[in-house]
């Protein structure tokens, strides 16, 4: 049974990679299974991320942000602090999808808060690139602006001319 | 305008649905 879950869980990804996301959702929806029967919250953990990357690519993103939720609370339970980063970052971006801005902007604050902690430079700059433009979406641009002088300080510094 | 705003929103987030189309969470 525990070989099945790590199975479920490679077929998934190999689905996911291939581009038939629909085939992904199932089988990491079966890998979620057997990781509950096991109480095996790490590989839970991933199968949320998996499943809430693969409903990003099916166009339903109230599903991803539900999966991403999880994926944050369990890395939350996990004490993994890269994966909340990674996780807030995937849900700021999901709400960005869904034009829900002030939602955005908690979770990319969240994000950039442990980016900052973790002294990751990139994920510094793409959490402030994220900020300038939820903030300039809301009309915000005394925010805006802050954040694209930090992102632009950030990008100077780690050399990303793009 | 609304337009052009949605595609200022969208960049940053293109760019993390390109890198998030090659990741995957390994067993």
């Amino acid at each position: 049974r525990a070989a099945q879950g790590r199975t479920y869980g490679n077929l998934g990804n190999s689905h996911y990679l291939l581009g038939n996301f629909q085939d992904a959702v199932l089988a990491h929806e079966q890998r979620l299974l057997i990781a509950k029967e096991f109480g095996d919250r790490a590989a839970e953990r991933r199968a949320y991320c998996n499943l809430g990357n693969a409903y990003i690519f099916l166009g339903q993103f109230e599903a991803a942000a539900e999966h991403y939720k999880r994926t944050l609370q369990l890395a939350r339970q996990l004490k993994d602090r890269a994966v909340e980063a990674q996780a807030c970052y995937s849900l700021g971006n999901t709400y960005t999808l869904l034009q829900d801005y002030e939602r955005a902007i908690d979770s990319h604050l969240k994000h950039l808060i442990i980016a900052q902690d973790l002294k990751d430079r990139i994920g510094e700059g793409r959490a402030c690139w994220s900020l300038g433009n939820a903030y300039t979406a809301l009309g915000n641009h005394e925010q805006a602006m802050s954040f694209a002088e930090k992102h632009l300080e950030i990008s100077k510094e780690i050399g990303d001319r793009s | 305008k609304c337009f052009r705003m949605h595609a200022i929103q969208v960049d940053s987030v293109q760019r993390w649905m390109e890198d998030l189309r090659h990741m995957t969470e390994v067993e």
